[in-house]
């Protein structure tokens, strides 16, 4: 009577496809430009390249339904041939299920464009692709929704020209509403530009318009850095790993060598704290020992908190620049707080306060929202920054009106995990962390914004006499 | 130096465990109460049986952090002993990938509970269940992450005494936070009890306090059937994987027998407009026509609407009963709106309004949220029912002042699929036909609440002379 049954991941996905972004047609196309974008960044920065990154977005009049073809083109790293057809065919499938600052995390944000335009239009997605050796790989795939596994329609490989090219190109084929979209779209590649001034986007529409967004520098900041797992964020199935594949020998060694920033010193006090002997073997912990082991290393507050330098901010300079780029305000003042971490993982906050010139004036502060360098804009009134910036800071005790005064907040936060909501990467936890830091933040930037406002009213009143 | 890899389902949902609300152990705990207490209310339904459920929570002092011991006992459907190590052990297994209106969607939920168990605590899930006939069924299983299969550490069949069993116990140990979740945790089984009094639970919590919800009645509402998918909600995929496991040799047939409320007369009308012969094999159709003909379904516009029997809501009636039995209102209307359809998807949105009495006035409307049946506790501002209540109705017109009158709306949306925006069900997409549900219902609500206010006053006038 009941039927019992497995679902695969792609098959799951694809009947819940709106809850990571793809609820209509309009909304589609915003995702999937989204998501092949932030592949395309990750993927340039990588290699530690400036991203070139051509998107187009073509009417397709074959079909009776509005059709578009889309096409992104990047300069980054491509992909290796034989990891192509799961790379872009098999969801979970991805290079980022590390611990390192990228865009990408799920190993399902490409793929479920792919998706999407193969269950409403039934076109394979083209792929072209070269590390930059000798090939070139060409394939047009669909997904077995089913298996979740590629299947693959066309494979060819070309020779690599003189000089090499080196990059990605993708295209699909899906139903959309670029109407309904346009206005998020556009805004989407404004923002991509203020939080990536190095990045070079360009974009046709199907009106036949081309945007140009124009880098502002070709230099690169720091690359992130993957790390190990810092012990505060470990839980007994992390451990288990960890010991079921370590090489070592001796409990001490075991962690000097597993965990981020554990060094000799800290490991003889914690294992002389805890009791425990150095020279055990862990492979023979037993369940309940690794339970305590795991509760031990996780209230242990001697640990060195996680190393920062594994992060790649944006900067005060580079955040008050592109600030200045996309809304040409009169006053501007950036923060770039400490960092701090939430769960074991280290997190900076950057923040932006701009007041007047192009600034406008809507009764409320305009946020603007950035995780790891992309654009959060949709769900405002969900998000961590939202809700500092409208119920927790008192903008009066700065002598600043919200309702009157001409005011943008930028908020950044880059981390090795952002703690997204959504599996669509639409807004994030308030993590009371990172909400404590936000609020730091924002509070610093009031003050001098205070300061700046008084002063101009000071000048002002003198000038009237 | 790219480490391309596949993840099974159960290692993403345990990496991303805090998008589907196992964030911290306070919310942990929440979550798999409701997760638990879902699916016993589901199993009773499913046989028709008024359900009785037991939750007890007791701390276990066996580790140095705070464990609890969480049993949850009930007298639904059992599980067939050859499923219960998948229904349990294999993350997106389930019964409930069906179009049915049911508290579950994903085969996720219970399991997650499990998983957080087991990486908090490493001790295995104990499940005992019997279908009723003369086996009962003991497990204990440990899920093995990695690879998403369960591992039977224990397995006893035991004989069914007389009266035969039939039912489900199932007990985890997890770290927990019950002092940060007990509020919640409690107004959960209150609105259970509101949404579902037809239902008996009872909760003994970490203090030793029995908590008694007593049903208010015996007789279950119509029960939810399984239909077939309405043409509207087609796309390539569906029609594709409905073609090849047809044995209809026509199209004519293969869309009568397929299709929900599909009839001979329809069909034929349709098929006449498409000009599409109705004799031809579905088997034989190309791609690019299964594209055409999906695309027809979806715009043809003389289907009948997806038939509503299949829902199951509550019923004015009970509405407005269990509403009196929680809230203790002066005045209270229930509405239940005529069905409606979004995507393809039948709902039905029910809405209550109550004033005065025991509705705690707070400066603002109390806003009570069900999803077929499950209260909805979290994410209130993120929510469609509050956005309708808070943005969209104007109270003034009303002569109603959501700043100084006690007022409470309670909005119940039953469906074949839910539009939730994210995998822990927290809170519901505004899909614009929805929200005009919701919008009217609350309307008529608040002209009769309006009607009786103006009543009141005059009456209080009358008696001032
Ligand atoms: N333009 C590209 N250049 C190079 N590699 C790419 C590109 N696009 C995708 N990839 C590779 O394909 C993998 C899968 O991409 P996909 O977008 O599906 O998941 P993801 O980026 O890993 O995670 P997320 O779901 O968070 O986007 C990536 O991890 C990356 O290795
Ligand atoms: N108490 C129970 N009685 C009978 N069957 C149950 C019970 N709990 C779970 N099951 C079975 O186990 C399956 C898996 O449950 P699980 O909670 O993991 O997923 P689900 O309920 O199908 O979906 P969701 O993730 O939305 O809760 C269910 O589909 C149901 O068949
Ligand atoms: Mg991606
Ligand atoms: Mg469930």
């Amino acid at each position: 009577r009941q039927e019992f049954r497995e679902i695969s991941p792609s098959e799951f996905f694809y009947r819940h496809r709106e809850i990571v972004g793809f609820t209509n047609p309009a909304r589609a196309v915003y995702t999937s430009i989204r998501e092949f974008v932030e592949n395309s960044l990750d993927a340039a920065e990588s290699i530690g390249v400036p991203p070139d990154i051509h998107v187009s977005l073509i009417r397709d009049e074959g079909f009776e339904f509005e059709v578009y073809r889309l096409r992104v083109e990047d300069n980054g790293s491509g992909i290796p041939g034989e990891y192509i057809p799961y790379a872009f065919g098999k969801i979970l499938y991805g290079s980022k299920h590390t611990l390192k600052q990228m865009r990408g995390i799920f190993g399902l944000g490409g793929k479920m464009a792919i998706l999407y335009g193969q269950i409403t239009t039934n076109r394979p997605v083209h792929i072209i692709s070269s590390i930059g050796d000798r090939y070139i790989y060409e394939y047009r795939l669909l997904i077995d929704i089913e298996k979740n596994n590629p299947i693959i329609v066309e494979r060819n490989v070309h020779r690599n020209g003189s000089p090499r090219w080196r990059g990605t190109i993708i295209e699909i084929f899906l139903e959309g509403d670029y109407q309904r979209s346009s206005i998020k779209i556009i805004e989407y590649f404004k923002e991509t530009a203020m939080a990536n001034p190095y990045a070079e986007l360009t974009f046709i529409d199907p009106y036949g318009i081309l945007y140009t967004f124009m880098r502002s520098t070709r230099r690169l900041p720091a690359s992130s850095r993957e790390v190990k797992p810092h012990p505060h964020g470990v839980d007994v199935e992390t451990l288990r790993k960890m010991i079921n594949s370590t090489n070592c020998k001796t409990l001490r060694e075991f962690l000097i060598e597993n965990f981020h920033r554990v060094g000799e010193a800290t490991t003889d006090k914690f294992l002389k704290k805890y009791s425990l002997d150095p020279a055990r073997d862990p492979a023979s912990l037993t369940p309940s020992e690794i339970v305590d082991l795991a509760y031990a290393l996780k209230n242990f507050d001697e640990f060195l908190p996680p190393d920062p330098s594994c992060l790649s901010p944006l900067g005060e300079e580079l955040l008050v620049e592109g600030v200045k780029k996309e809304l040409n305000p009169e006053f501007v003042t950036a923060i770039q707080r400490k960092p701090s971490t939430y769960s074991g993982y280290p997190f900076i906050v950057e923040v932006a306060l701009a007041y007047g010139g192009g600034i406008p004036q809507t009764g409320r502060i305009t946020l603007y929202r950035f995780a790891n360098k992309i654009p959060l804009l949709y769900d405002e009134s969900s998000d961590v920054s939202w809700k500092v910036v409208n119920q927790i800071i008192d903008w009066k005790h700065y002598k600043i009106d919200p309702a009157k005064d001409p005011i943008a907040v930028i908020v950044h936060i880059c981390s090795t995990r952002i703690p997204y909501r959504t599996l669509g990467k639409e807004f994030i936890a308030d993590r009371p962390e990172i909400e404590a830091e936000i609020t730091r933040a924002i509070r610093i930037a009031a003050r001098r914004l205070s300061e700046y406002l008084s002063h101009k009213r000071r000048v002002e009143k003198a000038r009237e006499y």
